[in-house]
């Protein structure tokens, strides 16, 4: 059954959609079948992978319900392998709602269990999180094998990290004690200044092996892609940033094979 | 007795924080006494200001629980003429706490009416929102004169815009019907790069007098100023950021005169 992948970071604007729509687009173009989950209501993901706001059928917001199965959801994006459950800002209103259930945590991981049959057919399932360590984002654990968490190249995102890997201790003691930490991807990187090159070092020397080697460098083509709803792999492809995200889902792989 | 400016927008790393600390800090230098409320668990403008983490006696999550007034709880910065209220992320546990609470949108404004009297030495506040429109950003808005919005020059951030004015209606509908959009500041412009241009063009076309004529431009001394702890117009005063804050200062007082 595929991995599901929480890719999640309660600092805000540190590359989590750019991450959960290029990293699936790559490992798209490899040949794996990827589904990505839109966990935030801005819908950004469902935006930047071509899903107009107003075609938007069934969403995640059905799917936490319960009126919609998972994979039923799930549609065709224009590449090959890619698929997309898409959200709409009505998720805000199923926060609200599930806070007050006894099983608000679980969501989402019941929404998986139900259609593990046809989830199978899938190798991996990214879960875009919003920049909130909200109830959309405790499902997103909850129902996660791993947390893949983008680490922007700056002070305040550096902070932020602490405050992340005790919020993934605590889910593993309570809701999940089989999700593991993936890794940490240095995104937004400017190897000409210091700031960026202190934030490396600085997690490299704190967080070691949990670092993937690969860095995403700041790159505008990673900006305008989402405006033409598309991943940098199919709008740029020779761009730093396709490149980058290529190099990164060639290294998860690895490491995967590597256990 | 002081304007109560929000600083919101729940699309992520858009140049809240940023904002809140710097034109807060140029207004201080103005001459202005200026209070900066930190709404966000994760504490950035806190730290960004100077107030370490393990020094912050009461909070903003005292404030909003009762347990301290408002103007006892604030701390003198490095800089005079500029207090703040930090917080940790206990402030997380007080919005669940809040959560269940009828008075649940008012902690803020009721702490604000309960120390009117001491407040009136100050000119300005500016409130620091999360990246979220969770119940801390509620509580900013429904005790807010008004709204000061950053606007990142990326794609995914305009889009949000439709949905932040949204709730600001919203907000005035039911909560706070004073609350009104102060204006829209571009924040990280690049000029040489067309998708800042066009985020640009767009927001003036739709958006009209609302957005602000100054634009701060990207600049990395704004990313590390935070990490000395201080404002960007104490750290490096003549950095195009530090020129950027005190023209928006300045820009923010004669939007006022005016009127
Ligand atoms: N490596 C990069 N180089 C340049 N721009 C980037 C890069 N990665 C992301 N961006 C742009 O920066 C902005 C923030 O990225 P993104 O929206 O993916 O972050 P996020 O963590 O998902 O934000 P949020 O916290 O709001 O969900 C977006 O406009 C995106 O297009
Ligand atoms: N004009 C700028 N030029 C360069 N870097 C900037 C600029 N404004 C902000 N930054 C940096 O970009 C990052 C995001 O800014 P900031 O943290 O202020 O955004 P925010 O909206 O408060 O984020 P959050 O949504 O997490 O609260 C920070 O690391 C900050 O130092
Ligand atoms: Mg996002
Ligand atoms: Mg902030």
């Amino acid at each position: 059954s595929p991995e599901i992948v929480a890719i999640a970071n309660q600092k805000g604007g540190v590359g989590k959609t750019t991450t959960a729509i290029n990293l699936g687009a790559a490992l798209a173009q490899f040949g794996r079948r990827i589904l990505v989950l839109d966990m935030d209501p801005q819908g950004n993901a469902s935006t930047g992978l071509g899903a107009d706001a107003d075609k938007r059928g069934d969403t995640t917001r059905e799917v936490l319900s319960g009126e919609a199965s998972l994979v039923a959801t799930a549609m065709q994006t224009q590449l090959p392998g890619l698929f997309l459950i898409p959200s709409t800002t009505d998720l805000h209103s199923a926060d609200m709602v599930m806070a007050s259930q006894k099983e608000r945590v679980y969501f989402l991981r019941n929404a998986i269990k139900k259609d593990a049959e046809n989830l199978l057919e899938y190798d991996f399932a990214f879960v875009d999180c919003p920049p909130s360590l909200n109830l959309l984002t405790i499902n997103a654990l909850a129902a996660a094998d791993s947390l893949l968490s983008p680490l922007q190249s700056e002070f305040f995102a550096l902070e932020g990290l602490s405050q992340l890997i005790l919020t993934m201790r605590e889910i593993r003691k309570s809701v999940n004690p089989m999700l593991k930490m993936e890794g940490i991807v240095l995104t937004m990187h400017d190897s000409r200044n210091n700031l960026s090159r202190m934030v490396e070092s600085d997690a490299r020397n704190t967080l070691k092996q949990l670092v993937y080697e690969t860095v995403i460098p700041r790159n505008v083509t990673l900006g305008e892609a989402p405006s033409f709803g598309k991943p940098v792999v199919v709008y740029d492809k020779r761009s730093r940033g396709a490149v980058a995200y290529r190099e990164l889902a060639a290294e998860f792989l690895r490491r995967r094979e590597q256990k």
